[in-house]
C-alpha cells in the first residue's frame, strides 16, 4: 500500500460526508446505500465513522458530473477513467467525483427499482414472461399511456407482480420540482420540447420542465434514464432503433462495426446515415460500490497499491463477494489504527465437517469415457478456486459438446444443454495424465472425437484414455517461431484452423500437416475481432474470440453480433 | 472463408474518444498518471525517458518490466481505471 506524501489524513474520527447530486442511471436509494456501503469497508477495520450531511460543506462532498465537470482534471467519456478523489484536508481536499458518462450500476447491468404497481418497489425480474413472451428489460408492451414496466417475479401471468420502471413519464430527480413527472410538450426559451433535453445546459445532462411552460414557471427536474437508453453518444436516454442502418446496410442488434475499439453501439433514429444518431448499448456497467469503496480509500489518504487484488490498485475489476485486501487494511490502519472494541462474534455453523467438493456424489452422476476424472473424486484439485474471479483462462473448449474451462492444472465444465449448471474443478493430470498443467489450446475432431492439446511448443493426441505425444508443433508443419497455439477452430471435417499470435494456419487431420498458402492474418479473415485474441474456439454455430475477461461472437455469416463477458455469457457465473 | 471482412472506421458525433495511436495513448497514459515528470526536491522538473517511465508503470502494475510498449502494457493502460495519478507529484 501506499499512502499521500506527508501521510495526508484526517485529524478526527467522526468524518462527514454528503452526496450533492445522482446519477441518472440509478435510483437515489440505491446509490445511497451503495455509499454507504463504501464507507462501511472503511469503517469496519477503524475507528473512523461516517456521518452523511444534507447540507452545508462535509469533509467529503460527493458528485457525478461529466467530463469538464469543475476542476483540472476533466473525465474522458465512456471507460477510460471512471472517477477520481482528493487526498484529505479543505476545500476540494477529500472530494470525490464519479465520471457520469460510465454506466452506474451494481456491477452485473442495469439495476431497475420499481415504482408504484403491486410489487412494493421491488426490483425489476429480468428476464420476465408476459402473455407468453420473454422480456429482458422494461416494456410498454400491453398499456396505452406509454409508462414502461416490468414484472418483478419470473412470470408475470403467474404472479401478477410488477411496477413501473424510471422514466421521465413517472418521475425527475434533483432540480427544483421535488420529482415531479415531466411535462410535454413544454416551452423553454420561447421553443417547443417533446422529450427531455440537454439544451441550456454545459453539463450534458437531460432535463425537461415539469410544468408546460419554463419560461414562466421555472420548474425542472432531471430526466431518469431508462434501462434500455443508450450510454453516451449524441442520444443519451434514447433507446436503440431497431433496425437502423449504417453505411447502407441495415441492423438489427447492436453492433461493433465501424468502431475500432470494439465497442457495441447502435442507432437512435432508422438510420445512422442519414441522422447521424447513435449511443453505446447498455452494458453490465462498473459496481458504483467497488468504484466508490476505492475513491473513498483516497479520500481518507490511500494512495495507489500495485497489489492487482487489492481495493487500491488503480484499475477496476468487478469482484461479486467483495472482501477488504490485506493490503488496504494495513494501509488504512497505518493511517488511522484498528478498530476499538470488540468485534462482533460470528455465528458458528451448528453442521458437522462437509465433505469436500467435489464429492464422490457428484462425481459418480457423470462417466465420461474420454473424461476419466469426472468419475473420481479429484485429489489435486482446489475447490476454493473461484471460476467466476478468473480474469482469464489458459483455454476454452467444447469437448463432447461441453464447454471446458481449463486454467493452472484444473478445469471445470458448463453443459451445453439443460440447466445443470458448471461442474468442477476438476484436475487435468487425473483426466488426462499426460498433460502439464497448463493447456494453451485444445480441440475435439467432430469426427475421430480424438482430443488435441496444445501446450507450447508440445501437442498431445487424446484417444479415449490412451495418449500420443508429447510431440513438438514443428512436426506439423509449424515453423519455429511459433511459441503457442493460442485457439483451434474445426472447419468441415478435416482442417483446423490454428491460431498463433496475429496469425493462424490450416491445419489437415487426414495428413497431419500445415496446408501451404499459410500462414494468414487474423484480421484480414476475421474482421472486428482482436487479433491478438487467446482463446478460440466454436461453440452452438458461433466462432468465440477471447480477449481477457471479453469475448467477441462471430455467426455464420462472420459477422461479429456480440461482445461479452466470458464469465456472465459463458462460464454462467451469477 | 471467402470474401474477408472490411472493416470501415468512422468518426462517431459526440464520441468522446477519438481514435489515436499505440504511441500517442501510451505518451498520454504516462504523463497523465504522472509517471513522465520527477518533480526534485528542489522543486526543479524534470523529463524522464519513455522507456523509463514506461518501467516505472509496468513495476507499478505488476507487469514485467521491459521498458517497451509491449502489448501487455498497452492492454493495461487501455483498462478502466481510477483518475488518480499513480505517481504523485
Amino acid at each position: 500500500y501506499k499512502t499521500f506524501d506527508g501521510d495526508l489524513k484526517w485529524d478526527h474520527n467522526d468524518v462527514t460526508y454528503r452526496i450533492l447530486n445522482y446519477s441518472p442511471d440509478m435510483d437515489s436509494n440505491l446509490i445511497d446505500d451503495a455509499f454507504a456501503r463504501a464507507f462501511k469497508v472503511w469503517s469496519d477495520v477503524t475507528p473512523l465513522k461516517f456521518t452523511r450531511l444534507f447540507q452545508g460543506t462535509a469533509d467529503i462532498m460527493i458528485s457525478f458530473g461529466k467530463a469538464d465537470h469543475g476542476d483540472l482534471y476533466p473525465f474522458d467519456g465512456k471507460d477510460g477513467l471512471l472517477a477520481h478523489a482528493y487526498p484529505p484536508g479543505d476545500g476540494i481536499q477529500g472530494d470525490a467525483h464519479f465520471d457520469d458518462d460510465e454506466h452506474w450500476t451494481l456491477g452485473k447491468g442495469a439495476v431497475v427499482k420499481t415504482y408504484y404497481g403491486n410489487a412494493e418497489g421491488a426490483l425489476c425480474h429480468f428476464p420476465f414472461t408476459f402473455e407468453g413472451k420473454s422480456y429482458t428489460s422494461c416494456t410498454t408492451e400491453g398499456r396505452t399511456d406509454n409508462l414502461p414496466w416490468c414484472a418483478t417475479t419470473a412470470d408475470y401471468n403467474k404472479d401478477k407482480k410488477y411496477g413501473f420502471c424510471p422514466s421521465e413519464l413517472l418521475y425527475t430527480f434533483d432540480g427544483n420540482a421535488d420529482g415531479a413527472p415531466c411535462v410535454f410538450p413544454f416551452i423553454f426559451q420561447g421553443e417547443k420540447y417533446e422529450s427531455c433535453t440537454t439544451e441550456g445546459r454545459s453539463d450534458g445532462y437531460r432535463w425537461c420542465a415539469t410544468t408546460s411552460n419554463f419560461d414562466t414557471d421555472k420548474k425542472y427536474g432531471f430526466c431518469p434514464n431508462r434501462d434500455t437508453a443508450v450510454i453516451g453518444g449524441n442520444s443519451e436516454g434514447d433507446p436503440c432503433h431497431f433496425p437502423f442502418v449504417f453505411l447502407g446496410k441495415e441492423y438489427h442488434s447492436c453492433t461493433s462495426e465501424g468502431r475500432g475499439d470494439g465497442k457495441l453501439w447502435c442507432g437512435t433514429t432508422d438510420s445512422y446515415d442519414e441522422d447521424k444518431k447513435w449511443g453505446f448499448c447498455p452494458d453490465q456497467g462498473y459496481s458504483l460500490f467497488l468504484v466508490a469503496a476505492h475513491e473513498f480509500g483516497h479520500a481518507l489518504g490511500l494512495d495507489h497499491s500495485n497489489i492487482r487484488d487489492a481495493l487500491m490498485y488503480p484499475m477496476y475489476s468487478y469482484v461479486e463477494d467483495f472482501s477488504l485486501h490485506e493490503d488496504d487494511i494495513e494501509g488504512i490502519q497505518y493511517l488511522y489504527g484498528s478498530k476499538t472494541g470488540p468485534d462482533p462474534t460470528p455465528p458458528q455453523p451448528n453442521t458437522p465437517t462437509t465433505t469436500p467438493y467435489p464429492d464422490e456424489s457428484d462425481a459418480t452422476e457423470e462417466p465420461e469415457p474420454t473424461d476419466p476424472s469426472v468419475g473420481t473424486t479429484p485429489s489435486t484439485v482446489d475447490p476454493t478456486k473461484d471460476p467466476c474471479k478468473m480474469l482469464k483462462f489458459d483455454t476454452i473448449t467444447v469437448i463432447q459438446g461441453h464447454l471446458h474451462f481449463f486454467k493452472d492444472g484444473q478445469f471445470w465444465k458448463v453443459p451445453s444443454k439443460g440447466d445443470g449448471g458448471r461442474k468442477g474443478p476438476f484436475s487435468i493430470s487425473q483426466s488426462w495424465p499426460a498433460l502439464p498443467s497448463v493447456i494453451d489450446s485444445a480441440f475435439e475432431d467432430v469426427q475421430t472425437k480424438k482430443i488435441y492439446f496444445f501446450s507450447g511448443s508440445r501437442f498431445w493426441v487424446y484417444t479415449g484414455s490412451s495418449v500420443l505425444g508429447p510431440r513438438s508443433i514443428e512436426k506439423l508443419g509449424l515453423p519455429p517461431s511459433v511459441q503457442k497455439v493460442e485457439g483451434a477452430l474445426q472447419r468441415g471435417k478435416s482442417k483446423v484452423l490454428l491460431f498463433s499470435g496475429e496469425n493462424f494456419w490450416r491445419f489437415d487431420l487426414k495428413t497431419q500437416r500445415i496446408d501451404k498458402g499459410y500462414p494468414k492474418y487474423t484480421d484480414a479473415i476475421f474482421g472486428g475481432v482482436p487479433n491478438d485474441a487467446h482463446d478460440v474456439f466454436q461453440h452452438k454455430g458461433n466462432i468465440y474470440f477471447c480477449r481477457d475477461r471479453f469475448y467477441w461472437r462471430m455467426n455464420s455469416r462472420r459477422q461479429v453480433d456480440r461482445v461479452g463477458y466470458v464469465k456472465y455469457d459463458l462460464l454462467k457465473c451469477p | 472463408w471467402s470474401l474477408p471482412v472490411k472493416s470501415v472506421f468512422v468518426t462517431f458525433p459526440g464520441d468522446v474518444v477519438k481514435n489515436v495511436t499505440d504511441v500517442e495513448l501510451a505518451e498520454s497514459y504516462l504523463k497523465r498518471f504522472g509517471y513522465m515528470e520527477t518533480e526534485h526536491r528542489s522543486g526543479f522538473q524534470s523529463m524522464v525517458s519513455t522507456a523509463k517511465a514506461l518501467k516505472r508503470m509496468q513495476r507499478q502494475m505488476g507487469l514485467e518490466e521491459t521498458g517497451e510498449l509491449d502489448k501487455m502494457t498497452l492492454e493495461a493502460m487501455k483498462r478502466p481505471r481510477c483518475g488518480v495519478p499513480d505517481v504523485a507529484n
